[in-house]
């Protein structure tokens, strides 16, 4: 089963 | 002071469009060299990353950066009163809480202005990484809506497979599959119904189809839509809007439990 990752994992706050 | 001035009122009403979906509200960060926007939906799923660089519009000034968060809403309320052929011009003093926002027609006989409260939004702001797509795909932006929206009616998550041969989008659900292949063009007259591929790797990914139909709010700014992949990264869809910028969506893929 397949979840919804967040794209704040991806990207780094600023 | 803040001056901006496009030529049609249409390219400002789309590109509402395009947004208006996905965010509630969103701050327009403006400077010498444009418009900038960047904000993720409610849910933090995708982001979307727009530019609307200074030499696209008929007239733009912008002495200190400034900052206009607005409901987009309102806003798309008060683009709703201009005609797709008027001129609009956004204009803000520095420090303003408010915006102006007018509408000209052609011939200059009805001028009308809204003014808009401007909020205080406390908007993050990612960082978003260089990176070397393995696949990117140039199609036509109607032929993109019309798969996402065929796809959505058999599973809430698609499957996109890019390979050298042409790129794959499978859903499948209780109905059974549906699997959508697009080869690369020959030589066809027009660019804009051409389709491409420049793949270093082949790339098989999964994302929700509602976000993806969501973004295609945005096809009637550009007749292309490029899809960019990368294994375990973000997809982009990239919408070109002429001699002005782009409008960039990023989407977090769904992923093994």
């Amino acid at each position: 089963k397949k979840i919804q990752g967040s794209i704040r994992n991806y990207f780094t706050a600023k | 002071m803040f001056e901006a001035r496009l030529g049609q009122a249409t390219i400002l009403k789309k590109i509402l469009d395009a947004i208006k979906d996905l965010l509630t509200e969103g701050t327009f960060d403006c400077s010498d060299s444009g418009i900038q926007l960047q904000a993720m939906d409610n849910s933090h799923v995708s982001l979307v990353s727009l530019t609307l660089r200074s030499d696209g519009f008929d007239k733009f000034r912008c002495d200190r950066n400034i900052s206009m968060g607005m409901n987009l809403g309102s806003m798309a309320k008060i683009l709703k009163c201009a005609n797709n052929e008027d001129n609009v011009t956004m204009k803000a003093q520095d420090n303003a809480d408010t915006v102006t926002i007018m509408f000209e027609s052609a011939n200059q006989e009805k001028v009308s202005d809204y003014e808009m409260k401007l909020m205080n939004l406390d908007q993050e702001h990612l960082g978003i990484p260089e990176t070397e797509y393995s696949c990117v795909v140039r199609m036509p932006s109607m032929e993109f809506a019309r798969i996402c929206r065929d796809l959505a009616q058999f599973s809430e998550s698609v499957v996109i497979c890019c390979t050298k041969e042409g790129v794959k989008f499978t859903a499948s659900g209780d109905v059974g599959t549906a699997n959508i292949k697009l080869a690369q063009t020959g030589s066809v007259d027009k660019e804009e119904e051409s389709v491409s591929i420049d793949m270093q790797e082949p790339v098989t990914l999964t994302f929700a189809c509602r976000y993806l139909n969501a973004f295609t709010k945005a096809t009637p700014l550009s007749t292309q839509v490029q899809l960019s992949m990368c294994a375990d990264v973000p997809l982009v869809v990239e919408y070109a809007i002429k001699d002005l910028g782009y409008i960039r969506y990023y989407l977090a893929p769904k992923i093994e439990d």
